[in-house]
């Protein structure tokens, strides 16, 4: 990890301004700098082009570029608020900003939402909550029979799809969430409430000082 | 908890892909 200076940042392809983005989300202008850094590295882990690619963003999570898995492509495509195939910085602390302790509930409940609406139909139905569990079955150790899977789907969508209509809305879901507050704990990263005490090494490279 | 006592979505938050802090670690 090498130091950065500013004449570096500026040139870089997809940077973006440390106070714009301060000023759109939760985190001060150093802890912007210090996820710039967080930033490079994945970046330039396989491509070098100062862009996250959907196979860096594997690596970063799995260690292993080549590892395909549905809830990374979902939050890679969700990161990527440009549709354009790649994270750039801003997309990158925009939608980390999600996972901040100090962001509102309501954005948590609204991002895991999205996520869990595979195919954007403005519902989680009920093939998409049995596809993303055969998928964790599938991408992990745990074994269900068949009967068990349907009993969980049928089971979960008893408690969440409270009218009845055989899919889940945002407002059901809003509610289920809260209710469940156990569904959302991914939803908060404590290392962001203040990155550059957590990372030292972050704050020296990246020259953050207050 | 046994994966057939939790909800759908608890089961499904134990993916590893959804545990974002592994980017921390990249």
């Amino acid at each position: 990890m090498g130091c950065v200076s500013s004449k570096q940042l500026k040139r870089t392809l997809g940077y973006e301004d440390p106070n714009i983005l301060a000023k759109e989300t939760t985190f001060t202008v150093n802890e912007v700098e210090a996820l710039y850094v967080l930033y490079r590295k994945i970046s330039h882990s396989i491509i070098k082009d100062g862009l996250i690619h959907k196979e860096e963003f594997q690596l970063a999570l799995f260690r292993n570029m080549n590892k395909k898995n549905l809830f990374a492509d979902r939050i890679f495509d969700l990161f990527d608020l440009k549709r354009n195939g790649v994270i750039d910085f801003g997309e990158f602390v925009r939608s980390l900003n999600i996972f901040h302790p100090d962001t509102p509930t309501a954005e948590k409940i609204t991002f895991a939402f999205r996520l869990y609406d595979l195919r954007g139909t403005g519902y989680i139905e009920r093939e998409e909550l049995k596809e993303m569990v055969l998928a964790l079955l599938n991408e992990s150790d745990l074994l269900l029979s068949d009967e068990a899977v349907e009993q969980i789907v049928d089971q979960t969508f008893k408690q969440a799809d409270v009218n009845n209509d055989g899919k889940i809305d945002h407002d059901e879901w809003k509610a289920f969430a809260s209710k469940n507050p156990a569904l959302l704990k991914n939803m908060t990263l404590p290392y962001l409430k203040d990155i550059t005490m957590a990372f030292p090494s972050f704050v020296l490279v990246s020259g953050a000082s207050d | 908890d046994q994966p057939t006592s939790m909800n759908a979505f608890e089961l499904i938050s134990l993916n590893q892909a959804l545990n974002l802090d592994n980017l921390f670690e990249a």
